[in-house]
């Protein structure tokens, strides 16, 4: 129905908005109807302004501008249908130092009510985890899992 | 309910039973291209009833199954169990499957013959039971809880209308 | 022939004039996300005569000059210029464009007006040239040079009749 | 012309499957035509193996090990259409640190020919470098470019 799209896109834009602001560190976002008289029917747009940055579509961003916005999206859709865990696989590949930083920071704050699972090759984001897994293939084709740290 | 452990038996590149406890605040998983982290992902995904062959990037369904290499002969079967923990409410549960300790375990198997089996508390279970648990649990809606690697690059470039089928499912 | 360095005056992030050497064997451009790294990228595609606003992640191909921030105003042109060396066979660079000490420059020019500018060696020239000029040099064919961030992602997810067309273009 | 695609698709396979073996250290793969019958409408489907691995079709390999194959089929595209320059915009993101050796060994070795421009935040990528340009933007939405080293 309608009435429930338009209740799980303005959940989900709350989310979003919220989720944006921590990961970029300021800023604002936007998840908007392309048509607010068609809700049957209509597309969805996104607009992003980084700090100091112009409002913009998000396709005009940067690669990993727009992989920031992309989680702050997916983890929004998350908060509105949450689960006990969540698995992230590789999301931090195309963000810098500082980036990682503010991902780390909010699964943090995440992490009180949610198992996170994170796939990663990133040195900062393995600091942050209590349990660390290495997969390794000595033998090819083999997989065997070591574990590294415990906390 | 907390996720506590995984184990993986013959599923992808894992031919030799693997433990992983995951009940962690924030557990990592590292090490070098191609050696089986997204496949970890993969067994998560399956044991949690995921039907797609092209989510847990296989072509068929018995691809699987670890497939054998050069040195070491394919598996006939491949199984998964992951363990929950704090089962609090109980109500999901139907008695068929009594819980101990607080603790109910799920489990998938494939045969190379393409038959499947389920299981709750380590006894036999049809897939439906499988949901209907899931569903008291919050599992159920664990396409939202996987992001697979890859998807955060293509999410954004959708169009429009792939978008809206985001929040449409959701909704 | 080498190229030798870029200037790049109004174009995206770029608002005030900027210089690269580029004549090293590897040359490493880093930064933070958003700095413009791939900006660099997008101003060598365009200066060699890239027409499609796609490629330059570009609503339209005013978007490319730089657009102004909450404390700079917009700025009216945008303009790249390649320099270009050890220009052995000057046979392809027509007389009206003579090149000193075996360097060529090749300079875009684009207002707000949507009137573009095209430059060989800083004398006015058409498209037509800067095309035929880059034929004599191997850079015709930059498709193949560039390869844009994300393109390494998707160009194996591709269909079967995709990777046919990759092939065909470079046939 | 039919002649001149198998001519082109030939000439393509043959530099995609050397540098494939240089990536990888080893193993094999090819890119086959669906149907060789149809010379004219075919599409192409590409199979891998990695060192020790099975041959398999290429959508079934990890991230990393695509991105390896992509690249290797990219780069053997342009080898046979060579310019003076390659620009490369981070594709050494999902690549771990023993690949991206073999990354760097191969710039090495097609160096000679050909100037790279690699755009990167990898610290490995960043050392085989000549020239290194910082760019930064301490004015929010204005970049500026510093030269950080020279050889
Ligand atoms: N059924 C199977 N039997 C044996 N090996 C398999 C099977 N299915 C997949 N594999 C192998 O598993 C490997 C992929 O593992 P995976 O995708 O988990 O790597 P990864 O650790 O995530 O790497 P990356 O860092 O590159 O993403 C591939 O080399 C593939 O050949
Ligand atoms: N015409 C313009 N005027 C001003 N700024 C622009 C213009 N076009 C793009 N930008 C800005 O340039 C930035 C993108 O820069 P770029 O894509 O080069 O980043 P990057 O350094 O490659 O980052 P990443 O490491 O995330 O890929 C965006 O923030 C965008 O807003
Ligand atoms: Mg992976
Ligand atoms: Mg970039």
């Amino acid at each position: 129905s309608t009435e429930q799209f338009k209740e799980t896109f303005d959940a989900i834009n709350q989310n979003f908005k919220e989720l944006f602001t921590l990961l970029f560190g300021g800023g604002q976002c936007e998840m908007r109807l392309l048509d607010e008289t068609d809700l049957l029917e209509s597309g969805i747009e996104i607009i992003a302004q980084p700090p100091g940055k112009r409002l913009q579509n998000v396709m005009l961003l940067s690669g990993g501008e727009k992989a920031l916005v992309a989680l702050a999206l997916l983890l929004g859709i998350f908060k509105f249908r949450p689960s006990p865990f969540c698995l992230l696989d590789e999301v931090d590949a195309p963000l810098d130092d500082a980036n990682v930083s503010r991902f780390t920071r909010l699964l943090g704050v995440m992490g009180k009510n949610t198992q996170f699972i994170l796939i990663t090759h990133n040195k900062k984001t393995m600091e942050v985890a209590q349990y660390l897994y290495g997969v390794t293939m000595q033998e090819a084709g083999v997989s065997k899992i070591v574990s590294v740290k415990f906390e | 309910h907390r996720i506590d452990r995984l184990e993986i038996y013959g599923f992808k590149s894992f031919c030799e039973k693997t433990d992983i406890v995951l009940n962690g605040e924030v557990t990592a998983i590292v090490g070098p291209n191609g050696c089986g982290k997204s496949n970890v992902a993969d067994a998560i995904n399956w044991v949690l009833g995921e039907q797609s062959t092209k989510t847990l990037r296989a072509g068929r369904m018995e691809d699987v199954i670890f497939n054998g290499t050069q040195k070491r002969k394919a598996l006939g079967v491949a199984e998964v169990t992951l363990t929950l923990r704090e089962f609090a409410n109980g109500a999901s549960l139907p008695a068929d499957f009594p819980s101990e300790n607080g603790e109910v375990t799920v489990s998938r198997r494939l045969y190379r013959s393409g038959e499947s089996e389920y299981f709750l508390n380590q006894r036999r279970c049809r897939l439906k039971d499988v949901y209907e648990f899931f569903e008291g649990t919050g599992l159920g809606s664990t396409s939202y809880a996987l992001i697979e690697q890859g998807r955060i690059e293509v999410i954004l470039g959708s169009k429009p209308q792939d978008r809206r089928a985001l929040i449409e499912e959701a909704a």
